[in-house]
């Protein structure tokens, strides 16, 4: 199902996100 | 709390300007701070901003993190009313 699929990437692009957030605040590269 | 805390953060890292809202050209600004594509910022933006009108509020924000840190689940059930 390619709506499944689709989520499950932007799932992977959010935790991208909030993960470079979390680096950036923390200061860790 | 903490995680409330720490989403409200992000939320203001994104919105500079303190609006109150985040807006596609505010994440577009994070293009050259964070290791994301134009296109990847595009795509968060779509995904947090749950209703599509195209501003970010803290709640959509922080239902969007909720969601990375405890799983969907978790944030779906943080949204229901009580």
């Amino acid at each position: 199902d390619p709506n499944i699929k689709g989520a499950a990437a932007n799932e992977g692009v959010l935790a991208n996100f909030f993960n470079s957030l979390l680096s950036k605040k923390t200061g860790a590269p | 709390s903490t995680v409330l805390e720490k989403s409200q953060e992000f939320f203001q890292i994104c919105d500079t300007e303190e609006k109150g809202f985040v807006t596609r050209w505010d994440m577009q600004r994070l293009l050259g701070e964070l290791p994301l594509s134009a296109e990847e910022l595009e795509n968060v933006f779509d995904t947090l901003d749950a209703d599509g009108n195209g501003y970010l509020t803290p709640d959509e924000f922080s239902s969007g993190f909720s969601e990375f840190v405890f799983g969907p689940a978790a944030a779906s059930a943080a949204t229901l009313p009580p």
